[in-house]
């Protein structure tokens, strides 16, 4: 299954 | 990092810079909500909370700095600098943003991913920031004509969240990641909440008029 996006964004 | 959310991190500098050099400028800051300024200081520093924790790039930090920087350069020009302050809308700027502040709070008790401070105050600042820009469209509403500055500082604050979705999409197909949906269903409602006044800046782009928002 996807996994969530890391926390890179502003 | 991909197109979108570069172009989303650029409006959004392009946004707080086109703010400053209005307030530079004209040394006025009619027209602007110091109340939306505050909720988007408090958005800040509770995102950023991770800022000398994680370090993710140089770009994120210098990115992260400047964004806490300038806001609270805008909010202390507005409140103390002897001339701005004079010109600020205090009689028209009244929406009552402590109730999104303890409503966004209370949200984020109930609804996160983790139970830890640094989560809660994660999607404190998300939902924030989706309803922070109420008190300044209000004011937009309330002051009628808008001046150019102020017209292209909100266009812009609202096209890099727009671009934000854009990117979690290309991220969904080029990633296989999806989108926190905190960040997704938040981010929908914040561009949502633009929706009527980029149609009205589209009017007055097209119809090369002043913009005004209807009462």
């Amino acid at each position: 299954c996807f996994q969530t996006l890391p926390k890179d964004e502003l | 990092m991909n197109i979108f959310r570069f172009a989303g991190d650029m409006f959004h500098l392009i946004s707080i810079l086109v703010l400053l050099l209005k307030i530079y400028a004209t040394k006025s800051c009619s027209g602007i909500s110091l109340k939306t300024q505050e909720l988007y200081a408090l958005v800040f520093v509770t995102r950023y909370l991770d800022l000398f924790t994680d370090f993710i790039s140089v770009y994120n930090t210098v990115m992260k700095l400047v964004f806490i920087g300038s806001t609270a350069a805008i909010v202390w020009c507005m409140q103390w600098h002897p001339v701005v302050k004079r010109s600020y809308d205090r009689e028209l700027d009244t929406f009552r943003h402590y109730f999104l502040v303890g409503a966004c709070f209370v949200l984020a008790l109930f609804l996160h991913e983790n139970f830890t401070f640094q989560e809660i105050f994660w999607a404190f600042s998300i939902y924030l920031e989706a309803v922070a820009i109420l008190p300044q469209l209000v004011l937009l509403q309330r002051s009628g004509n808008v001046d150019n500055l102020t017209g292209q500082y909100v266009f812009f604050l609202g096209a890099y969240r727009a671009f934000y979705i854009l990117n979690w999409i290309y991220r969904y197909f080029m990633e296989q990641r999806f989108s926190r949906w905190i960040s997704c269903i938040s981010g929908l409602v914040q561009t949502a909440l633009y929706a009527d006044f980029f149609y009205y800046y589209f009017l007055s782009w097209k119809n090369n008029a002043k913009l005004h928002l209807p009462a």
